[in-house]
């Protein structure tokens, strides 16, 4: 009887209701008997960042880590694109991802940059931790995004070259190592058509996060030129970019229940595994099998 | 009618209508509520960025006796029923309850300072039912 007591009580303030009193009432899930508080793990995410941050932001005044303003932009920008003003998951067929997670990096090291004489290689190393990607999160796409944070002439087009390395710590837990080379990554784009720059490196980081990589310490080598050296006539000047530190951008799929599977809402009027389309809603290509089991269905 | 029976006699008029009282529905039959809150009442708007306003709807109102044709409910709904009325009162009546729900986008910073845009399944009730 005490504990359901206690129970009902929890259930009528509930963590939704606005608290008033000591931390104890802040918190309805601190008021259930220890045997029940178990259950906590078992609330879904979205309902423990609520109780969670309910009791924090109440409770205790937590330092909040603030996100990067350009970042909150982007994230609002695909909110839009993803969803109606009431939150309703717009029904785009080609869209797989139901969690996107934006992460600022925690720790970049400038290498001052060398002048090539081609263009300004700007390097930094960047520590992302990755601790709030659940077991049941799985990737799908992972991009850098940078944002050009400076004026570039409107009409023109830019290519850049960018080297990623993993770092590991350094035996003496040296934390920014020196560069090494690795793969390289190319773009070419208008700057008039884009504020953000999203460079897939998919391929390259799903090894870290399909293993479950809590701290991911990459070092960037980014070279951005003017002009397009080929054609244009004009001296290529280098790209004096100020490049802000990218953010890392996850597209997720998460298979937890409480998760919305879009492939089985009626919309896509899909059953079983998803479509093998590109997750972020681009242009993919439906592969062969993908035809031949449609044209079966059909 | 070439043959004038003797004039029935009237019905008084709350008989007519008493008896077809059994066959109205109930005014405040089970149906779906809107409920309209916005993140800042609960002063969770400084970390739930979008959207700004959820409704969750809300499923409430009597059960009709029968409710197998209006509610898609299983015939275990009117086994309930008829316990209710006819066995045992303490054998709560069928509860109107909700039946499908619409996911709901939310985008929310997490304590790391990191953003994160998460679909959620079953936020916002879309039809009721008795049970």
């Amino acid at each position: 009887p005490h504990s359901r007591a206690r129970l009902s009580s929890a259930k009528t303030s509930g963590f939704l209701g606005a608290p008033k009193g000591t931390a104890s009432d802040l918190n309805p899930l601190l008021q259930l008997p220890k045997s029940v508080r178990g259950g906590y793990a078992l609330l879904p995410p979205l309902l423990k960042v609520l109780s969670d941050r309910g009791h924090q932001s109440w409770a205790s005044e937590s330092p909040r880590l603030q996100p990067d303003s350009r970042a909150l932009r982007y994230m609002k920008r695909l909110y839009k694109m993803s969803a109606t003003k009431e939150g309703i998951p717009k029904a785009n067929k080609s869209h797989l991802y139901n969690t996107v997670r934006l992460f600022t990096p925690c720790l970049e090291c400038e290498h001052p940059p060398r002048d090539l004489g081609k263009g300004d290689v700007h390097s930094v190393d960047l520590l992302f931790n990755l601790d709030r990607v659940t077991a049941l999160e799985h990737l799908l796409k992972s991009v850098l995004l940078y944002s050009f944070d400076t004026s570039i002439p409107l009409s023109s087009s830019i290519r850049c070259l960018c080297r990623l390395a993993v770092k590991e710590q350094g035996s003496s837990g040296q934390v920014c190592p020196s560069l090494s080379h690795s793969p390289a990554f190319s773009l070419h784009f208008e700057a008039r058509k884009r504020r953000w720059l999203e460079m897939d490196v998919t391929s390259f980081l799903q090894p870290l996060i399909a293993t479950h990589r809590r701290n991911i310490h990459v070092a960037v080598n980014f070279t951005c030129l003017l002009g397009d050296p080929q054609h244009s006539t004009k001296p290529v000047t280098p790209l004096n970019a100020a490049l802000v530190p990218p953010s890392l951008l996850l597209y997720l799929n998460d298979t937890s229940e409480q998760a919305h599977h879009r492939w089985n809402s009626p919309g896509h009027g899909r059953t079983g595994d998803s479509p093998r389309l590109d997750p972020t809603g681009d242009r993919g290509h439906e592969d062969s099998q993908g035809k031949r089991a449609s044209r079966q269905r059909r | 009618d070439e043959h004038p029976k003797a004039a029935p006699s009237a019905t008084p008029p709350y008989n007519l209508s008493q008896y077809f009282k059994q066959f109205v529905f109930p005014q405040n039959e089970c149906e779906l509520h809107s409920f309209r809150l916005s993140f800042s009442q609960l002063k969770w708007d400084k970390w739930i960025i979008a959207p700004h306003r959820y409704s969750p709807q809300y499923c409430k109102g009597d059960c009709p006796r029968v409710v197998g044709h209006r509610y898609g409910s299983p015939v275990h709904t009117m086994v309930q029923n008829i316990i209710y009325e006819k066995l045992d009162p303490s054998v709560p009546k069928p509860s109107c309850v909700p039946a499908e729900y619409s996911p709901l986008s939310v985008l929310t910073i997490e304590p790391d300072g990191s953003i994160v845009y998460k679909e959620y399944e079953d936020m916002i009730a879309t039809k009721c039912t008795c049970r």
